[in-house]
């Protein structure tokens, strides 16, 4: 066995260097870390594992990654090697990622975007790496289904100082403030996604349409009482009926508050917020507007 | 400019002005009296 | 111009003076203890604005649970300074004795990063809150605070209400002191009435001579000042669009249970005084009519408050609705 395994790595080496990723994890995955005759030391087992979760990540094959990601959660706690603690976590993200688990694996992208240390072992961990990471988290989460849950990790975000430097930080903020995003908006954001973030649903809708038609529908109910789902097709670009269809997920799934009114085609969004409570958010407004106008006078010497 | 900004302002009076809001304004209005009756 | 900005410099740096922290002067105090002669050292306490938000923040975070934390700062004479404060990561500040003994490892850390940093001021006490009960020392309370005493000196304790600071529309906040285990202390002047729930009137009755309280001031840096200033050009939004009446429901609901719950306490001990009525020389002094007029001003208290935000909502009313295109 240990010459099999020093040929396999060796393999795997010519493979990789080729750029030959999943042959590589193939190899590498041949070797037998739970074999009977050979105690294997368990940060050996943990590198293993993590090395063919990258290669298999390399060729987006998530399903072989995360077979060996899970291999490897079983070994990651006892670990001290903080490089390979660092690399499993980035490979689990990109796992939950390719499996649009967008809000998981936001947490995972945004607790690696918070290390605090730059030199881990002989790597070095640059502030591009840290803000690569914060990015994918933003992106992650505003691809996320819209609701009370994402609103919460998009608070986070908002408030995290870091974010405002990122070049997604308009579209992020435009999502928190729950503003309904315009089409040269989310194609701008598109440019930046990933293969699988685009990929198509069995829907017909890629992943990016479902998540901004979502997102623009829950700012639409903020900005109506009440609303026909010919006008509202026509604000999500979308046919009036497959606007229902998600409208109708949405309420179902207790993501916005609502009901529809199929025979007249209209839909009645609810705000749970308590009139006098809303009458106060109403007041905020006026008195906000009047101090602009007032601003606007005094500036212009009125 | 000035004059949309005045007019957009006014355009958001009355604050609020549903039936909910009357039951609920009254509903509170009713309950202080309340109190200040059995303070009474 | 360049005179009145030289003044101004100058009343900055005297408001500022306060926040230089002198080591040399804290050791020696340190050194004399002048606190150990006299239980009734300390009168005073000056708190910094930022720290007074801090602690009025972090008590409203906390809701209905009470929450802990400590006080950095020094001592100056009678006067204890409160120049910064910081949240302890520990729950449940009245129901074990010494809350505060979860938290030593994460205390030390801090203060040793403080260090650090160069903040030199030590922890001179620690503050938690009543939510909706006021601000005195339960039995609990005492006991830590006579602990902190022995071991800490000088160690202050201050309770922070939360959701009386909001009904009342200003910071309900106590500081005080505990006397050493079995000293009397001279019959005091009464403190500022206040109301003590059912629940809650015989741990503050056993107790409340076993401490005194210090009277509170506060202070803000120049900076504080500007930026309060700013603050105060979008306070009138706050004002206008607050509904005192919404955020405080469930606190005046329990306020009124508490009162009923008085009330028929009063009225049983009258009934029951009723057949010592006949023999007038065993008629003491009522302390019912003590009893019911602390509940007559109770109610009247609450509905003044109630009044006051229904004026607040028929105002608005009047301001924001009754105007139509």
């Amino acid at each position: 066995e240990e010459q099999v395994l020093i040929i396999r790595e060796k393999l795997a080496e010519l493979y990789e260097a080729e750029q030959e990723w999943s042959k590589a994890a193939r190899m590498l995955s041949g070797i037998d870390l739970d074999s009977s005759i050979r105690l294997l030391d368990e940060s050996y087992k943990l590198s293993k594992c993590v090395k063919i979760a990258s290669l298999y990540l390399e060729d987006d094959d998530a399903v072989n990654a995360e077979t060996f990601t899970n291999k490897a959660s079983f070994l990651v706690n006892n670990s001290k090697q903080e490089v390979l603690v660092l690399q499993y976590k980035v490979c689990a993200a990109r796992i939950l990622d390719m499996k649009r688990k967008f809000l998981d694996a936001a947490l995972k992208y945004y607790e690696i975007s918070q290390i605090e240390k730059r030199q881990i072992g002989d790597e070095w961990i640059d502030e591009e790496a840290l803000e690569q990471a914060l990015t994918a988290a933003v992106t992650c989460t505003i691809l996320a289904p819209a609701g009370p849950q994402r609103s919460r990790v998009l608070a986070n975000f908002y408030k995290d100082e870091r974010c405002s430097k990122l070049k997604i930080y308009p579209i992020l903020e435009k999502v928190y403030l729950e503003r309904i995003l315009r089409k040269p908006e989310i194609d701008s954001f598109a440019e930046d996604l990933k293969e699988h973030q685009k990929a198509l649903l069995p829907d017909n809708f890629t992943v990016l349409d479902r998540a901004m038609i979502e997102h623009n529908l829950l700012s639409a109910s903020k900005l109506y009482t009440n609303i026909s789902f010919e006008e509202l097709g026509a604000l999500l670009g979308i046919a009036p009926p497959k606007a229902e269809k998600i409208a109708s997920k949405m309420i179902y799934e207790d993501r916005m508050k609502g009901s529809i009114d199929q025979v007249e085609a209209f839909i009645h969004f609810d705000d749970d917020k308590e009139e006098l409570q809303q009458w106060d958010q109403h007041i905020v407004g006026l008195c906000q507007s009047l101090n602009d106008v007032l601003d606007t006078m005094s500036k212009k010497g009125l | 400019s000035l004059l949309r900004q005045v007019s957009s302002l006014l355009r958001r009076l009355p604050a609020i002005e549903s039936g909910k809001f009357q039951d609920d304004f009254l509903m509170e209005y009713n309950d202080t009296l309340l109190i200040t009756y059995l303070a009474m | 111009s360049s005179s009145s900005t030289a003044q101004a410099q100058a009343a900055a740096i005297d408001t500022d003076s306060i926040y230089y922290y002198d080591e040399s002067t804290q050791t020696k105090s340190q050194q004399d203890k002048p606190w150990v002669n006299d239980p009734h050292y300390f009168k005073r306490v000056k708190i910094s604005a930022l720290a007074l938000l801090k602690m009025v923040v972090h008590a409203r975070s906390g809701g209905t649970i009470e929450i802990m934390g400590l006080m950095q700062g020094k001592t100056e004479g009678d006067s204890i300074i409160v120049m910064d404060a910081f949240a302890l990561p520990v729950e449940g500040t009245e129901t074990r004795v010494n809350a505060q003994a979860d938290a030593y490892e994460y205390m030390v850390d801090y203060s040793q990063t403080n260090r650090q940093a160069g903040r030199l001021e030590n922890v001179v006490g620690w503050y938690h809150s009543h939510p909706g009960y006021g601000c005195w020392l339960s039995g609990i309370d005492v006991s830590t605070q006579m602990l902190n005493q022995q071991f800490q000196e000088p160690f202050l304790a201050v309770v922070i209400d939360p959701t009386r600071t909001v009904s009342a529309g200003k910071v309900e906040i106590g500081a005080f002191r505990t006397y050493p285990q079995g000293y009397k202390p001279p019959d005091e002047p009464v403190s500022e009435y206040q109301t003590i729930p059912l629940n809650k009137i015989e741990d503050f009755g056993v107790h409340c001579k076993q401490y005194y309280s210090l009277d509170v001031t506060y202070f803000k840096s120049s900076l504080d000042s500007h930026l309060l200033d700013l603050l105060w050009n979008k306070y009138w939004v706050n004002t206008l669009s607050s509904s005192p009446l919404l955020g405080n429901r469930d606190y005046v609901a329990g306020q009124i249970s508490d009162l009923a719950e008085k009330l028929e306490q009063a009225e049983t001990q009258l009934h029951s005084r009723m057949g010592s009525f006949l023999m007038p020389q065993h008629r003491k002094k009522e302390p019912e009519d003590s009893q019911l007029s602390k509940i007559t001003r109770d109610s009247s208290k609450i509905t003044v408050e109630q009044v006051h935000g229904l004026m607040s909502q028929v105002i608005k009313d009047i301001l924001f609705n009754s105007v139509h295109p």
